[in-house]
């Protein structure tokens, strides 16, 4: 419920109107919402149950590694209706063709391919938000200033996943091992996708937020 | 911390 309550409503792509559409528009269009986004999900962050009693610099730790996961869960699930497409907003929109034009192709299937999984497996709501939250306390971040912490939060999560499942579908056993392993292919999805931005940052010199930046620094 | 100091800040300070 904690979950559900903190969630806040999706942002909308703003476009420069006085810049002519270009694929260098639409990658600054979008590295600008994302970068809303990170800030919103750090924000987020805070109100999961457990997170603000973690040391900061384990809310570090967590958060530079486990940020792109979470956020390319809600373009999962903003995506869940469309057959090809990726969709980052409401008005932002991208078809395989234009992902490929934008050099993010190594993002657009493996994202269609969890979008089609979650889609097969009927996943709602609080199971997404529950998966957000597990996506960011297993981020498998190399050094951490207290485990057991880190581990208890991991804990509470699962433990809220597995009576989310047994109140709501007792009789599939084998859901909540389901959702958790999609997980993989999101770690791995997000892993290309931080490398596609720094990539278009450093060599096509797409123009990036300092925060977001910071945070692509520390992911790769 | 000093190389991630806007994500320190934003836990830190809560805006």
């Amino acid at each position: 419920s904690q979950l559900l309550v903190c969630e806040t409503t999706p942002l909308l792509a703003d476009p420069d109107p006085t810049t002519p559409d270009s694929d260098l528009k639409t990658l600054v269009t979008l590295c600008d919402l994302l970068n809303r986004e990170l800030l919103l999900l750090i924000g987020w962050a805070k109100n999961i149950p457990g997170f603000s009693s973690l040391s900061l610099p384990d809310q570090m730790a967590l958060l530079q590694s486990g940020w792109m996961e979470a956020l390319l869960l809600l373009v999962v699930w903003r995506s869940r209706g469309l057959d090809e497409d990726l969709e980052f907003a409401e008005n932002l929109r991208l078809s395989e063709v234009q992902s490929r034009s934008l050099g993010l192709e190594e993002l657009h299937t493996p994202l269609r391919r969890l979008t089609h999984t979650l889609r097969e497996m009927n996943i709602n709501l609080e199971e997404l938000l529950l998966l957000k939250a597990l996506a960011l306390a297993n981020s498998d971040a190399e050094v951490l200033d207290c485990s057991r912490a880190v581990q208890t939060f991991q804990e509470t999560l699962h433990e809220a996943l597995q009576d989310l499942e047994s109140s709501t579908r007792p009789s599939d056993s084998h859901r909540v091992g389901r959702l958790l392993m999609t997980l993989p292919l999101l770690r791995q999805t997000a892993l290309a996708a931080a490398r596609c931005f720094r990539r278009l940052h450093t060599e096509s010199r797409v123009p990036m937020n300092t925060l977001f930046l910071e945070m692509l620094d520390a992911k790769i | 911390q000093e190389k991630h100091k806007i994500l320190h800040k934003l836990l830190q300070n809560g805006n």
